[in-house]
């Protein structure tokens, strides 16, 4: 690796960073994702924080243009050079300027705006270009590297720490590899003792959350297929709490903690994660054992121990008169569930390697299956 | 030699060697010059500069390998200097 002459880097450790237009060629939804996801590429090798203003100056102030645009470097029309940006300091320096005659996207081949981004950012914080093929300051970039299995070289963490030093919580050696081989303890869908961390729909698949990874079962491919979250959702937590569909805004909300993200597709959205306090929860519960979305009804069941939390996902607010006794509304259920999920006008709580389907009309638990009676074993 | 007879001015492989060289290894306009004479080691030592750098077969020639990497996507920030 290697730093601008003099080594210009952030003399503080929060970062404002600014999108100051955006490309036609993506939802700005979209833009802001891929910005996010790139500055969090540095942030967790290093102790910098980011956040987004959306007016004045900014330390990093991120634009799109085309051809001769204000600093004596003009773009070149589409390919070649795709952007460029300027080291630490005031004024213009820190600011990334990508080429809008490219055609931006997100997907994983073509001009993916992730991947410039995240290489763009590491000029803004102070990396010059490496002369490492693997490294992500490479000035040629590889676009055969799916965003998904993405991670930074080695060559990327030692640049980076070099001025800032490790983050409080990254291992300072380590490089963060997101496309492991399996441990010892992978799951087994077809182990007895199986239980879920937490279970979604997603776009009409199911997904079961289990450690750091997830069975997706689809209606027309009854196998599941097993993937690692990281390979969907690079910035994603594994062991999740819960995790419920919201298909009014075709949205999975994942929960961990305090936390909670966001994510359609396989995006996760600009502006998370949150805190779960901010969906109406007293301080008094630090965490949600499962989740569910009725979509007849709108609305979203919280399991918190033995109490239930009901969400007005219209209203965006908890309805009034919760949190209920899990067992007062869903009798034959027991308190701390891992994981729910409502389908075919059932739900199914799951608990250990159990799981209870329910009838809510008859207010009763119909059958009792395994965990994983829904993985084909 | 192989930047003689085999590229002339205003061949587009020559043009963008040229262009590439200027805009990310910080080529000047002197050496611009002479890269259009028989007497071009500079040039070739700028080329071999570049394919240091990119990780390439030192050459100095505007090889094949050499070609390809510049038309490829890439940063619009210099190699070196700039």
């Amino acid at each position: 690796f290697s730093t601008f002459p003099g080594s210009p880097k952030w003399r503080k450790s929060h970062i404002t960073y600014r999108i100051v237009n955006y490309t036609p060629d993506l939802p700005r939804q979209s833009v802001d994702s891929a910005i996010e996801k790139a500055l969090k590429v540095w942030e967790e090798v290093t102790p910098l924080t980011f956040s987004r203003i959306s007016e004045g100056e900014a330390d990093i102030m991120i634009s799109f243009a085309v051809g001769e645009h204000g600093d004596f470097y003009p773009f070149d029309g589409p390919g070649q050079s795709l952007a460029h940006a300027y080291p630490p300091g005031p004024g213009f320096y820190g600011d990334v300027h990508f080429d809008d005659d490219e055609k931006w996207t997100l997907a994983p081949s073509g001009t993916n705006l992730f991947l410039v981004a995240a290489h763009e950012l590491g000029h803004s914080l102070g990396l010059f270009h490496s002369d490492k093929k693997e490294s992500l300051m490479y000035p040629v970039y590889r676009f055969s590297t799916s965003p998904a299995n993405f991670h930074l070289s080695q060559d990327d963490i030692e640049g980076i720490q070099s001025l800032y030093g490790a983050g409080p919580s990254s291992d300072a050696t380590v490089v963060p590899v997101l496309s492991v081989s399996p441990r010892p303890e992978t799951p087994d869908k077809c182990d007895p003792a199986l239980s879920f961390d937490s279970v979604s729909t997603l776009r009409g698949e199911v997904l079961f959350f289990k450690d750091r990874y997830f069975w997706r079962r689809s209606h027309w491919n009854p196998e599941p297929e097993f993937h690692l979250i990281s390979a969907f959702w690079p910035t994603l937590p594994s062991d999740l709490d819960a995790a419920y569909e919201a298909h009014n805004t075709d949205s999975v909300l994942i929960f961990k903690g305090s936390q909670f993200w966001a994510v359609r597709g396989n995006e996760v959205q600009a502006g998370y994660p949150k805190g779960i306090h901010t969906l109406g929860f007293p301080p008094t519960v630090k965490k949600i054992d499962a989740a569910v979305f009725e979509k007849e009804k709108k609305k979203t069941y919280f399991f918190v121990g033995d109490k239930y939390w009901r969400f007005d996902e219209t209203r965006h607010v908890m309805d009034k008169g919760f949190p209920r006794q899990i067992t007062d509304d869903f009798p034959g259920i027991e308190p701390q569930v891992d994981a729910v999920l409502h389908e075919f006008g059932f739900f199914y709580f799951f608990r250990g390697s159990s799981q209870f389907e329910f009838d809510p009309n008859a207010r009763t638990v119909t059958h009792i299956l395994k965990s994983n009676s829904w993985l084909l074993c | 030699y192989p930047l003689h007879g085999a590229v002339t001015q205003g061949h587009p492989s020559m043009d963008l060697a040229q262009q590439y060289l200027e805009k990310y290894y910080n080529f000047k306009k002197n050496e611009k010059q002479i890269f259009k004479r028989k007497d071009s080691s500079p040039v070739v030592k700028k080329i071999q500069e570049m394919q240091k750098f990119l990780g390439l077969e030192m050459t100095g020639k505007l090889d094949s390998n050499t070609m390809e990497l510049m038309h490829k996507p890439r940063c619009g920030v210099p190699d070196v200097g700039g």
